[in-house]
């Protein structure tokens, strides 16, 4: 669908995607956690597109499973090409799953390794 | 204003309310907090009252200076009688005033004080 093309472009053309909604502290905390590793995520906030916001929403979660907001994408390396966008791959989850790679260490490691690529 | 009475009266009536969002993470850690206090708050959803939760928030921001969600009110003992109702005397304030209350131990002895009256 056309939505879905639209999701794989933005996945496939931004190293690091933070879908979320603008007045949700969660999504301002994975914001401002990315702002500290000194990257700027693509940010689509879901309650300022209208009708789109909900219909992208409904299919993320189809996509990765997870409804809610934020929901946090890095480009992961993936060795063959024919399987390059595969949500599951890139799909990171929500801001305590966030927060639980940055602790590990692991969060600064993919997100260098997206940017560079 | 008949809103007014109605926050008065449910601040008086209960020693703990968290004024909330049925979606909201903040919402749900400060809910989650008093529950391992022993306590059950009365929970107002703003996002289930219609119409009256936006009219709400907004009195509320008159009243307290806060917009945001969890918006959390403790009962304190104040000396003077005629001074009973002001909601800046309960007014905690929101997810993070809270955390921090509790952290501090300033939490469970509100609360406990609350409670016991
Ligand atoms: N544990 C999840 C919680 C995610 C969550 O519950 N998000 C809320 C907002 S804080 C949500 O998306 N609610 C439904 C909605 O806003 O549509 C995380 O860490 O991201
Ligand atoms: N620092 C505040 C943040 C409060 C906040 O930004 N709340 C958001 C939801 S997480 C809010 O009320 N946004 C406006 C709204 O939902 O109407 C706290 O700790 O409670
Ligand atoms: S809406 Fe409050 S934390 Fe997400």
């Amino acid at each position: 669908s056309r939505l879905e093309e639209t999701i794989k472009n933005t996945l496939s053309q931004n190293p690091v995607v933070v879908y979320s909604k603008s007045w949700c502290s969660y999504c301002s905390e994975v914001k401002s956690l990315f702002k500290k590793l000194g990257v700027q995520p693509l940010v689509i906030e879901l309650d300022e597109l209208g009708p789109q916001g909900p219909q992208l929403q409904k299919l993320l979660e189809r996509i990765t499973g997870q409804y809610t907001v934020p929901n946090v994408f890095i480009e992961q390396f993936i060795s063959d090409p024919k399987v390059f966008f595969i949500a599951g791959g890139n799909h990171i989850g929500g801001c305590t799953d966030t927060l639980k790679l940055y602790r590990k260490g692991d969060l600064e490691t993919l997100v260098s390794e997206a940017v560079a690529k």
